[in-house]
C-alpha cells in the first residue's frame, strides 16, 4: 500500500508540474514534497509554488489569482491521475486576469475529450470558450428556473447589459 | 460514465420539476447572483450522498426542502434524479443507464433508489467508489476550497490525495 | 456613552437598510439588531438580511454574491455614518453579476463626492465606471511598475484580448 | 483630508520608486495576477500603522521589504509615504500637506516621521482617531472581510462598529 501510494504521488507530482507549468512560466520552481517520506500513508504534503520567476517564502505570500492557479492545478493533477467522469466548477474564475481565464478553459477544453465539465460563472471570457450555456433566473420571487441560452440568440440579455455598449 | 441528466424538485430554490440536460464537452452556468447556480451543485452533491449540512451550506439537513415564498407553500420534500450512460460498467451491463435518486420528505423520512429500485445510501456510495466522486471528491471546486487546500485546513489535502491515489 | 452608541447604531441601522434595498428590492426585510439592549457597548450584533423576498434561514443560505451585497451594505452604512477620506476596495465586485457590479458603482460614484475611492479590479463593467485608471504590471520578473492608462488609447490591452472579439 | 499621492520603494514587488498620483473621485487599479495590486493596498495599510504581519499576507515583518530575483538583489529597506491635503486640518494649518512616511530597514530598525520630521508611530495613529482609517477599518475592503463581517470571525462586527460609532 506504501508503494501503490508513493507511486500514484509521483505521478500527480509530475502532473502538477506541468500544469503549474503551463499557467504560469516553462521553467518555474514548483514541487509536490512528501514531508515524512517513511510513512507516505500519513504524511503531510507539501506544496512549493514559486510562479514567474519570484521567491515568495510562503503560499501565504502569493497573490489571490496565483493562489487560485496554484490550487486549481493540484486538482487538475488529481484528476489527470484518475479522471472523474465529471467535474464542476463553481466561480472558480472569479479571481483570474483574463489570459489566466483563457488558460484555464483551454485546459479544460483538452480535458473534456475525456469528462464532462459544467463551470458556473459570471465572466465573459469563460462564457464565450463553453460548448453550450444554461441561464439560471428567477422568473418567480424565490423560484429557480433554467433555460438553454442559444449563443446565436443575441437578445440573450437577461442579466447582462454591459455599461460599455 | 456519461453524464445523461440531472432532475431537481423541492430542492431548495427549485421548488418546481427542473430539468437539465448534459452534451459532451463543456457546459457553462450562468444567471444572476441568488438564482440558483450553487443550488444545482448542491443537489448533485446531496444525490451523490453528501451527509455534511455543512457542506450544503445549511443548518439542518431539512433545510434542503424548499422552505416556501409569500406566493407558493414550502415543499413536500426534496427530491433529486441524477442520469449517467453506463459506460463503464458500473452495473451489470444490461443496463444503458444508471439513474440515482434521493429523497427527503418532511418528516425525516429519507429515500434512495437505484434505477427506480429503493436501495440504501451505502449502495450509491458503493457505485462510486474508486471513481474519483464522493464526498471530498476534486472533482467539484469551488473558491473556499483553494483556501483550504492551501492551508491546509482539516487535512483537506491529504484527503483529496487519498480519493485520487 | 451607551446613549452615544446606541444612537449612532440607530443611524447605521438607517443607512444600512436604505442600501440593502437599493442593492435587492424596495421592501426587503433587513435589519441590524443589538442582541442585548441592556449592556450596548458589548452587545452582539445580529444581521437579518432577506433579499428579494426569498426567506434564508440564516446568513449562510445567502448566495456568494447575495453575501458579498450584504456586508456591503453595512460597510456602507459605517462609511455613511462617519465618512473615511478614501476607501479602497480589492476585488469586491468579483462574485457580483453584472447589474449588480453597475448598482456597486453607481454608489460609489455617488459617494466619491465626499471622499475619493480606489477600486481594485478585473472586471470590465467596473473599468468602464472609474474616473481614472492605473495599470499595474511587471515589465521586468518579480519587480512591480505603474503606469496611468489612457481611456482613449484604445491600445490598452497588456492583459486584457478577450476571445470574444 | 484628500489623498494626493503614495510613494513605494523597497516595499514587496515595487523594488523601484513608484508614485501613484490621486485625482478627485474613483481610481480604478487593474493589472494581470500577481502583479503588485494587493500589495498596492498592504503598503497604505503598512504606512498608516499597521503592525499585524498576518493583515499583511506575511510570516515576519521583515517580509516586507521586496526580497530579490535572480537579475536584482534584495533592497535594503522599504519605504512608504503617504501624502494628503491637509483640508481637515488633523495638522495645524500652517501646513497645506500631510505627508506620513515609514521606513523599515533590513536590521530591524524602524523610522516614522510626519512632514519629513521623525516621529513615533503613536503620532501618525494620532492624527488618524476619529477619522475613520486605522487598523480594524471599515475603509479598506477586501472579499476575507466579507466572510468575517458576517460570519463574525472574532467579533470583526463589532470592531467596526466601535471605529465609525
Ligand atoms: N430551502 C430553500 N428554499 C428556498 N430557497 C432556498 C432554500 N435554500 C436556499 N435557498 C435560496 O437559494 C438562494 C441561493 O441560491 P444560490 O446559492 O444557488 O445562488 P447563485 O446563483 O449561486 O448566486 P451567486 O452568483 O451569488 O453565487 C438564496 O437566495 C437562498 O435564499
Ligand atoms: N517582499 C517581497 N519581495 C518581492 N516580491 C514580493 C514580496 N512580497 C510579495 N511579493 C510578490 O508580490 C506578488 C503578489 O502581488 P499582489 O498580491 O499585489 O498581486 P495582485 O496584483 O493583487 O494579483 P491578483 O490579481 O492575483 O490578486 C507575489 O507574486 C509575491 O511573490
Ligand atoms: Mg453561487
Ligand atoms: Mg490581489
Amino acid at each position: 500500500a506504501n508503494a501503490m501510494f508513493v507511486d500514484a504521488f509521483e505521478q500527480i507530482k509530475e502532473h502538477f508540474k506541468n500544469v503549474f507549468r503551463t499557467f504560469f512560466t516553462e521553467d518555474d520552481a514548483c514541487d509536490l514534497i512528501l514531508l515524512n517520506e517513511d510513512s507516505p500513508l500519513d504524511s503531510p504534503i507539501e506544496i512549493l509554488a514559486k510562479p514567474k520567476g519570484k521567491r515568495p517564502k510562503s503560499l501565504s505570500q502569493l497573490s489571490g489569482g496565483e493562489k487560485t492557479l496554484t490550487a486549481t492545478a493540484l486538482l487538475f493533477a488529481l484528476y489527470l491521475l484518475k479522471p472523474a467522469p465529471f467535474c464542476i466548477f463553481d466561480e472558480v474564475d472569479a479571481p483570474l486576469d483574463d489570459l489566466n481565464v483563457q488558460k484555464f478553459t483551454k485546459l479544460i477544453s483538452q480535458f473534456s475529450k475525456n469528462s464532462q465539465f459544467v463551470i458556473i460563472t459570471h465572466n465573459k471570457v469563460t462564457m464565450a470558450a463553453v460548448d453550450m450555456l444554461y441561464g439560471v433566473f428567477m422568473q418567480e420571487v424565490g423560484i429557480s428556473e433554467i433555460s438553454a441560452v442559444d449563443f446565436s440568440d443575441k437578445s440573450y440579455d437577461f442579466n447582462y447589459q454591459p455599461i460599455l455598449n | 460514465m456519461r453524464l445523461k441528466s440531472l432532475e431537481i424538485k423541492g430542492f431548495k430554490s427549485f421548488a418546481n420539476q427542473t430539468i437539465i440536460k448534459f452534451d459532451e464537452g463543456v457546459t457553462g452556468v450562468v444567471g444572476p447572483n441568488g438564482s440558483g447556480k450553487s443550488n444545482i451543485v448542491d443537489s448533485i452533491r446531496w444525490v451523490l450522498g453528501e451527509q455534511k449540512s455543512k457542506e450544503l451550506r445549511l443548518e439542518s439537513m431539512g433545510d434542503v426542502i424548499f422552505n416556501g415564498t409569500k406566493k407558493k407553500k414550502k415543499s413536500g420534500a426534496a427530491q433529486v434524479t441524477l442520469t449517467f450512460e453506463n459506460t463503464k460498467n458500473i452495473l451489470p451491463t444490461e443496463y444503458k443507464e444508471v439513474s440515482i435518486s434521493r429523497t427527503l420528505y418532511r418528516s425525516g423520512e429519507s429515500e434512495y433508489q437505484l434505477n427506480n429500485v429503493k436501495c440504501r445510501l451505502k449502495d450509491i456510495r458503493n457505485l462510486f467508489l474508486d471513481s474519483g466522486i464522493g464526498s471530498n471528491t476534486y472533482a467539484i471546486i469551488e473558491l473556499g476550497m483553494v483556501d483550504s487546500i492551501l492551508s491546509d485546513k482539516e487535512n483537506a489535502r491529504r484527503k483529496m490525495f487519498e480519493q485520487a491515489a
